[in-house]
């Protein structure tokens, strides 16, 4: 498709750019309210010394999130889609120009709400990392498949919750690995903070092979 | 757009052929995971002797949604959309063929879980009905205006779990009403019950509507 081909192109310019100057950027992709600003926001405080974080918000509309994020003190810029389902590589080109992040920094782009569209746009990211939530159920990676296959880390969230719903962490874990052999699992909780040691560590590895 | 002028098209021949059989049709749209099918399955066994229920379940891929359905005694077709993020009205009319629908009786269409695309698509419903989880913040509305602008009913599904999460039940239906004046609001839970009886009184009230 023509579209996916331009896109394609302008993604490859993005990771060109951030691959000179040593900045580590991560896809973030989730369903709507699974968490991906929360864990920003707790990701931040913890990344405070280690690194420079910048944010790059795409919504349809509003600019909550990237107030949220500017709450923390980091920079971020909020891209509204409109009608749009996902971000493309245009809008994140254009986001980084205004951002100008620092070399060797980090670049989170939380990608609009949506299970299915962000599948299939490269954004030039070095990984896409899905979050799924503990309430939105263990068949999710099976019924969503593309976006699962995708990514390299699933953070499985609001473990708080899990003596409340019936979600199974471990038939989660193998349907992820079942259409993306390979994948890694990390259960957290942006509530609590368990699990977001591990997460930093995994951050601060995919960083260093970015440099 | 050529795309959405032809499923429009499609969608009122939907629309025309439900209507002269007095079926009353519903396009269920949420995220991944708010609860549309478990709401689906506990509605069944409350229209029992009221009302004959057909389902028609998108997805990207997995029969698992119409097998739950199956397994109420109810007729379910499952329709697989591939990458496709939502239903539309030439799959719909396709179902509702096989499906061959009792005159008076009532077709739930479950969208595939995105709270995004399904918005622009007319499938011949009556009514767009929109689940909110509880557990996704209560902000959505106004961050994916377009899905809640274009139905007439929310279901605020999860109460069970309200203690254990930050959601404000005011604040989200607010902003509900915001992006839809007139909207109903309905808070449910598919797990105890909550809430059901006044959503069964809902359909019936519709259903007496469609004939
Ligand atoms: N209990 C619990 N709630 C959480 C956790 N993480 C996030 N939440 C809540 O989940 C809701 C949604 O969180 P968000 O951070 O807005 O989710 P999001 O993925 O950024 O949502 P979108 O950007 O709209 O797609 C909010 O009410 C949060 O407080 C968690 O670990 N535990
Ligand atoms: N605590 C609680 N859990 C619920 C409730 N309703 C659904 N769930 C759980 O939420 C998870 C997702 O439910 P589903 O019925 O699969 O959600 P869905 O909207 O049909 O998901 P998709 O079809 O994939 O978009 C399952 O683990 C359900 O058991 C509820 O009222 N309370
Ligand atoms: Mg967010
Ligand atoms: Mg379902």
């Amino acid at each position: 498709r023509d579209l996916l081909a331009k896109n394609d192109a302008l993604a490859a310019e993005n990771r060109a750019m951030l691959g000179a100057r040593g900045i580590l950027a991560l896809n973030l992709v989730s369903s709507p309210g699974s968490g991906k600003t929360a864990l920003l926001v707790k990701t931040i405080e913890l990344l405070a010394g280690k690194l420079v974080p910048y944010v790059v918000e795409g919504d349809q509309q509003t600019t909550n999130d990237a107030e949220r994020i500017r709450e923390t003190g980091a920079a971020a810029i909020q891209i509204n889609t409109g009608k749009g389902c996902h971000l493309d590589a245009h809008m994140v080109g254009h986001a980084l120009e205004h951002l100008e992040p620092a070399e060797g920094s980090i670049v989170f782009i939380e990608n609009v709400g949506n299970l299915v569209c962000p599948a299939g746009f490269d954004l030039g990211e070095a990984h896409k990392v899905v979050i799924l939530s503990v309430t939105e159920g263990d068949d999710k990676p099976l019924k969503y498949p593309d976006i699962f296959a995708a990514s390299d880390l699933v953070l499985i969230n609001k473990t708080d919750l899990l003596p409340y719903v019936d979600f199974d962490m471990d038939k989660a874990s193998a349907n992820a690995r079942r259409v993306r052999p390979g994948i890694k699992v990390l259960p957290v909780s942006a509530r609590t903070g368990e699990g977001l040691d591990t997460w930093i560590a995994w951050l601060m590895g995919a960083r260093a092979m970015a440099m």
